[in-house]
């Protein structure tokens, strides 16, 4: 009987052999019944891509182009077909755009094209692709991303959604700021708003349950800063149109709870390191209105200092803010309509878009920057969670 | 320097791709 000598890691070549027709199973195994929250928490981030890469790797090897176009149509249609399913599920699509972004990573960095290569091992060199040139499926893999990421964005944004005019605007996050006297007891702490409304730690806290899934999932730095700058796009567009539309919002001390929020949510940017984001910048128009509800809006200078403040926002944002402005007491006049005509004067020369209203839904191009792994593919190893005994290590 | 270029696969778009899963989802017993 030979003797059953365990086979050392340098003996792999960082490929996994499977028969044709375990494919489907291969498929069902590792794409459709994977659950993100299940035996998938516990996986290196990424595997499946890895996993996936090294049986394109051998039927590269056995020179099976058949084979490799199967495995990588059933790849794709599967990860469509999961997304279809539970699209809805943020860590479903999460765990899915990071591994398909993994295994788009992987197809470059063994692809054997020098401009690829040149964070590779010896070893990964080794390891490149030997007959066939995936350059179309790796663009057909790059669509599929972008529409997973899109598709995250949408998620993101149906779970945010219902927390930002509550969080960022409605709720005193300063309490008293208003002069309106808290009823009863001065509450606790900001988080603890009346039943059911959000507030800004609401906000705060699923920013951090997005992130640290993400984190959980691999996902490249690069994209978790553009899912990231998305994010707060949607919490700025979402606040500012509200604030344009509701008198109520108009006041100087509603200038300084934006500040006070939008301040915190630069927090949270400093504290995940992400200040170099984009995202900070997404929230220019929002914190130009609420320094526009606090200035001075009487005379010729404080007519000058609003135009050259407010950039960010156009000629009708900047005119609907003052005609909604409200005065919180009665000490306080309201804006002139003379002083109004002032600034629209003085900006009568800018190349205004007319809209009022920023656009919510605009999604921001989403780029996938090359990210090799420095992961050994001979020492990946299967764990039997996956139900995958019918692969084996070559 | 290799033996031989790699061979270009030709791939289908994600459009084809799903035509193609929907026939065999209609193949599919």
């Amino acid at each position: 009987r030979p003797l059953n000598i365990p086979r050392k890691e340098k003996d792999f070549q960082g490929m996994l052999e499977y028969k044709k027709e375990d494919e489907p199973k291969l498929i069902k195994n590792l794409i459709l019944d994977l659950k993100p929250r299940g035996v998938a928490v516990n996986l290196i981030p990424g595997l499946p891509a890895y996993i996936l890469f090294m049986c394109v790797r051998h039927a590269d090897y056995l020179n099976d182009d058949q084979k490799v176009r199967s495995l990588l149509t059933s790849t794709i249609n599967g990860i469509k077909k999961i997304l279809k399913k539970r699209g809805d599920d943020f860590e479903t699509v999460s765990f899915w755009l990071s591994n398909t972004c993994r295994f788009l990573h992987c197809l470059k960095q063994y692809s054997g094209e020098e401009g690829f290569m040149k964070h590779n091992s010896t070893r990964q060199n080794e390891h490149c692709l030997t007959n066939f040139d995936l350059a179309e499926y790796r663009q057909v893999l790059s669509d599929l991303a972008i529409q997973i990421y899109q598709q995250l964005v949408r998620v993101l944004e149906n779970i945010l959604q219902p927390m930002i005019v509550s969080g960022m605007l409605e709720h005193e996050t300063i309490q008293g700021v208003s002069g309106v006297k808290p009823t009863g007891l001065r509450k606790r702490t900001s988080s603890i708003a009346d039943e059911g409304t959000y507030t800004l730690d609401s906000i705060v806290r699923q920013l951090n349950t997005f992130h640290s899934i993400m984190c959980q999932h691999g996902t490249d730095p690069e994209l978790i800063k553009q899912v990231v700058k998305q994010m707060f796009y949607i919490i700025g567009a979402v606040t500012l149109n509200n604030l344009l539309l509701r008198k109520d919002m108009c006041s100087w001390s509603k200038g300084m709870q934006i500040r006070y929020n939008v301040s915190q949510l630069e927090e949270w940017l400093r504290d995940k390191n992400l200040m170099n984001s984009g995202a900070k910048e997404t929230l220019e128009p929002l914190i130009q209105a609420a320094q526009l509800l606090q200035v001075k809006k009487k005379t010729d200078e404080d007519a000058e200092a609003i135009c050259s403040m407010c950039n960010a926002l156009t000629t009708a944002q900047i005119v609907k803010v003052l005609n909604l402005y409200t005065p919180v007491n009665e000490f306080e006049e309201r804006v002139l309509v003379s002083f109004i005509r002032n600034i629209q004067m003085r900006l009568r020369d800018r190349k205004d878009a007319p809209q009022l209203l920023m656009d919510a839904k605009h999604i921001f191009p989403v780029t996938f920057p090359f990210n090799p792994s420095s992961l050994a593919l001979e020492t990946i190893q299967i764990p039997g969670s996956l139900s995958l005994g019918f692969i084996s290590r070559v | 320097q290799r033996a031989r270029p790699r061979v270009l696969l030709k791939a289908p778009t994600l459009a084809e791709m799903e035509e193609m899963n929907l026939s065999e989802d209609d193949d599919s017993p």
